[in-house]
């Protein structure tokens, strides 16, 4: 049979499976544009893949996006496929993302916690952390987005195994961490990280481990507020735009503060949506206005980044 | 597969810090197994937290107890689940 994305159903939630088989699909549709990278394999040994949008060039400036490491933040897996086909589907056709592909590459992980996405979809839908299992506890799983070598074990994250935000160990004792940490520092050239999460609409900046303002502060709270000004356009959903610490809490171990703290200038992280006091449990009628929302303000940010190299 | 009956998402609204206080409390009490939905605690917004039913009317009690002002957003969580569910397998199909 043949595949195609066009029948695909971007209204729905989708089980792991049929996700990666969609990535198959589009990359099958763009072979020019689009490769499909295994960055490595989860803690039970699911491949993980990061989607590469790039027109060539050796090791150009990159803009990374991942979606879904906390694994009931179902919307954010969703958008995210959305995202991919809109990226694929606009390349030649949106001057905007031609040119931006034109200079950048962009690298954009759908699933980044694989293990907890199918332990949401076979034996509890409120799973958020990984499943890794720890010694001398029954609790399985670590927080991942307190698990980045960022202030690691401060405050906002907690030491008990059995705590939805546990820190894990030790900094990238996660492998699933680890292996976005390894290619990142692998590739050397990242302009901008982009972690998305669901829940309460925020756009945030660096820092969480500490309440202390970064030296870039100004200039991104500007870019995140210009962000947010694009994606209100669309459904007028109402964002907040700070740091961290700031905007909801100081939160130690974060991908973006580790992001930030390596030199990646335009680090920020997404809370996509709640209008309807869903929750985690965003009705599907929702993802396509989500993504379509979201994506003006990725864009925004992406061509800002484009715009402004450093 | 781990269900959800009875278990309710309320809507904590914090306007001092005697209920931020409260709520640090309930934070650490491990064993009524509450999962927050958003976290830290400010006066700036609501916080979400899922209660299993088991331990519904002892946080509620605590809660009126501490006059920490909260409504339910969400009846009984496996209902919305189940919707999702059947949603899923229709769109599957």
């Amino acid at each position: 049979m043949e595949r195609s994305t066009k029948s695909f159903n971007f209204a729905a939630y989708h089980d792991l499976e049929t996700i990666y088989s969609f990535m198959d699909t589009l990359v099958a549709s763009h072979p020019n544009l689009i490769t499909k990278v295994h960055i490595g394999n989860s803690y039970e040994n699911r491949p993980m893949y990061a989607l590469k949008f790039s027109t060539g060039g050796v090791n150009r400036p990159a803009i990374w996006v991942d979606a879904g490491i906390h694994s009931r933040e179902w919307v954010t897996q969703a958008s995210a496929v959305w995202i991919a086909n809109k990226i694929a589907s606009n390349y030649g056709v949106d001057p905007s993302v031609t040119s931006l592909l034109g200079q950048m590459d962009i690298y954009l992980m759908i699933v980044t916690n694989p293990d907890g996405y199918v332990f949401t979809h076979t034996n509890n839908r409120m799973w958020r952390k990984t499943r890794s299992v720890k010694s001398g506890s029954s609790c399985r799983g670590v927080d991942p987005n307190r698990n980045w070598d960022a202030g690691f074990g401060g405050p906002g994250a907690s030491k008990d195994p059995c705590s939805d935000s546990y820190h894990g160990p030790y900094a990238h004792s996660e492998v699933e961490v680890k292996n976005v940490v390894d290619l990142i520092m692998g590739h050397g050239n990242f302009k901008s990280f982009i972690s998305v999460h669901s829940y309460s609409q925020l756009l945030m900046y660096p820092y969480g481990y500490t309440c202390t303002d970064i030296p870039d502060m100004s200039e991104l709270h500007s870019v995140g507020t210009a962000a947010i000004k694009e994606l209100t356009s669309l459904y007028n959903t109402r964002y907040q735009v700070g740091s961290i610490c700031k905007i909801i809490y100081q939160a130690s171990g974060g991908s973006i503060d580790w992001t930030y703290d390596i030199g990646i200038k335009y680090s920020f992280a997404f809370e996509l949506r709640d209008t309807g006091f869903y929750g985690f449990l965003l009705p599907a009628n929702q993802i396509i206005p989500t993504a379509e929302e979201t994506w003006l303000g990725l864009k925004y940010i992406m061509e800002y980044v484009r715009n402004h190299p450093y | 597969k781990e269900l959800f009956n009875g278990d309710q998402v309320l809507r904590i609204h914090v306007e001092s810090e005697d209920h931020i206080q409260a709520l640090k409390e309930l934070e650490e009490d491990v064993d009524s197994g509450l999962d927050f939905w958003t976290h830290g605690f400010s006066t700036e917004r609501p916080i979400d937290i899922r209660v299993p039913h088991s331990s519904l009317s002892a946080v509620k009690d605590f809660l009126k107890k501490n006059n920490v002002p909260f409504n339910v957003m969400i009846n009984n969580v496996q209902e919305l689940l189940d919707r999702e569910k059947s949603e899923m397998v229709s769109n599957a199909k």
